[in-house]
């Protein structure tokens, strides 16, 4: 792992062990009464600790983000969510069985790039549209 | 309704596993293999493309925050619209120099086996650098012209294609930027057109000059002033991805 965990890294018990898991730490997420609350995560893929930087001349690693938390509403004001995942969220309420909650999921997302080496010495840059997730939402 | 993807917790990845997750990475980063290429890693290549290829990375990595005003229209335009860039070294370079008879030129050829499938040229640039010339009166005009060889004969002179044409001060000194779209599509429509760019310097009165004399540098000059080409594609469709 590249970037040091923050305090609250260890009291995830359900983290990967440290030798066994892709470079990388995940962001702190922070308990709302007993409940993720949906936002952006990041795991970050070094690829210095990859040895792909002999080829790869930039970036040096990947923030792949990622959204995860619960869509709480409408108790939860405060969180960004469409008209349909505060009916989606009313619709559970009433059939929690059969209709599932609303979604945690990207809201906006953005492209990333990478500088690398082909085998014949030349060089590659390569743009790939909506890899990144910018903000989450419900 | 749409279901939310089940909430796994996170366990201990297997070595295989942990493999496959890089391939992953790999595969959808566009990267082609794990292994550096062999060339990368024990001599260098020549530092001028992969110092501007650097320049075109933190413009396009900083796309959302910059707006652009440092960068010429042109370029930002095919920079917006493009997916991959590539830049080829230049590998072979003959030239006609003051030992032959005129007209003199100077030809660059590139290994474009590699270029993508299923993308298209929206712009090529062939850029070359110019120091300032030493036979010639700064302010004297000199016409740089780009030519795609369309066919080689062995006994007669070779088919060409105007591709750019400028004019600069012979006092001139900086990278110059010749327009070569239209060769990097033929090239990319069919290998068997990939032969080469020519170049040749006239002055206003018609007169060919040596480009080395002209103060125009070859694949002998410094590593970070050799020529290269760029060129700008943009993906056809999205690529389709196996399902792991």
């Amino acid at each position: 792992a590249v970037r040091q965990p923050r305090k609250k890294q260890h009291k995830r018990t359900n983290s990967f062990p440290h030798a066994n898991r892709l470079p990388g730490s995940f962001d702190d997420v922070h308990p709302s009464e007993g409940k993720h609350v949906c936002r952006r995560q990041e795991l970050y893929v070094s690829f210095q600790d990859l040895g792909w930087l002999n080829w790869v001349i930039a970036p040096q690693g990947y923030s792949a983000f990622y959204c995860q938390g619960d869509c709480a509403f409408p108790l939860d004001s405060c969180m960004n969510a469409t008209n349909h995942a505060i009916l989606q969220s009313l619709v559970h309420l009433m059939k929690p069985d059969t209709v599932p909650k609303a979604c945690c999921a990207p809201t906006k997302l953005s492209a990333t790039s990478v500088l690398y080496y082909d085998s014949n010495n030349n060089v590659i840059l390569k743009k790939h549209r909506n890899m990144v997730v910018k903000t989450c939402g419900c | 309704v749409a279901s939310c993807p089940q909430q796994h917790s996170p366990r201990r990845l297997s070595g295989r596993e942990k493999r496959e997750m890089q391939r992953e990475i790999l595969a959808l980063l566009g990267l082609p293999g794990r292994s550096a290429p062999a060339g990368a890693r024990h001599s260098p290549p020549p530092s001028a493309a992969p110092l501007f290829m650097l320049d075109l990375y933190r413009a396009m990595a900083s796309q959302d925050e910059d707006d652009g005003t440092s960068w010429a229209p042109q370029r930002r335009r095919a920079l917006d619209g493009a997916d991959t860039v590539m830049s080829f070294v230049n590998v072979v370079e003959l030239d006609r120099d003051i030992f032959y008879q005129k007209p003199y030129w100077k030809e660059f050829r590139f290994d474009l086996t590699q270029i993508p499938t299923g993308e298209s040229v929206t712009a090529a640039e062939f850029r070359i650098y110019k120091m300032q010339s030493v036979t010639r009166h700064i302010n004297q005009t000199l016409h740089v012209s780009i030519y795609e060889i369309v066919q080689d004969h062995p006994n007669r002179e070779s088919e060409l294609l105007l591709l750019d044409l400028q004019d600069f001060l012979a006092g001139t000194e900086g990278w110059l930027a010749f327009d070569v779209a239209a060769a990097s599509n033929h090239w990319l429509l069919n290998r068997k057109y990939n032969l080469a760019l020519r170049l040749y310097v006239e002055t206003d009165a018609g007169q060919s000059i040596d480009p080395g004399l002209a103060g125009l540098l070859g694949r002998h000059g410094p590593r970070s002033k050799q020529p290269f080409v760029v060129t700008f594609f943009r993906a056809s469709q999205s690529p389709a991805r196996l399902p792991r």
